[in-house]
């Protein structure tokens, strides 16, 4: 999987 | 922020200030499942660990602490409340969810995004937010009356991941890179698990009958 992009989702 | 994930949050939030009221007003939680709300609880303690270190918008910090403190005061008012406890049903409400936790860790602990504890307890949260509800669906088959309040909890509930599912395709067409894999088979999984409910729900709505779930 890509590098973890930041959680803007709840 | 697009429509369609404004919408599930507005939903999600709503299934929970449902509950909430009724919890509150009628000083019962009959027919809900205490495992599906412990359940939550451990959902959002493990995604909202970023809370304090990621700082991403007002509206997300807001409606963190609202899920955090509703779902932490559910378990409160059925585990403390003299009143709301003695409406819970625990002998139906059966179903083993520590079952859930375990396979839901170790899937974590296999498929994430990083091998770093923060990513794990992410898609931990994910894997057991997808199958939360079972406890809740099975207690349902169980107590077969489904009062207005708890159908119409389960119905927003289902709804929430309906409209992210939404606004995942919406993302993925509009921003470049944005790919999720974790969180969306989670979340289709999520969503396909309420598949009877919701025809059961549209049928008793269209034919105006009481919500019944066949045995």
């Amino acid at each position: 999987f890509h590098s973890p992009q930041l959680k803007d989702e709840l | 922020m697009n429509m369609f994930r404004f919408l599930g949050d507005m939903t999600h939030l709503f299934s929970v200030l449902v509950l909430l009221l009724k919890i509150h007003t009628i000083k019962s939680c009959a027919g809900i499942s205490l495992k599906t709300q412990e359940l939550y609880a451990i959902v959002f303690a493990t995604r909202y660990l970023d809370l304090f270190t990621d700082y991403i918008s007002l509206y997300n910090t807001v409606m963190k602490l609202v899920y955090l403190g509703s779902s932490l005061s559910i378990v409160w008012y059925m585990r403390r409340h003299k009143l709301v406890r003695r409406s819970y049903d625990k002998d139906q409400d059966t179903f083993r969810h520590h079952f859930l936790i375990l396979p839901c860790l170790i899937l974590a602990l296999l498929i994430n995004e990083k091998f770093t504890f923060m990513e794990v307890m992410w898609a931990f949260s994910l894997y057991l937010e997808a199958v939360a509800i079972l406890p809740q669906l099975v207690l349902l088959q169980r107590t077969r009356n489904i009062d207005n309040l708890t159908g119409q909890y389960v119905f927003l509930l289902g709804a929430y991941r309906s409209f992210y599912i939404l606004n995942w395709i919406y993302r993925y067409f509009t921003e470049v890179h944005y790919v999720h894999w974790i969180t969306w088979i989670s979340g289709l999984v999520q969503t396909l698990l309420y598949g009877d409910f919701f025809y059961y729900y549209f049928h008793s709505w269209k034919n105006n009958e009481k919500l019944q779930l066949p045995a």
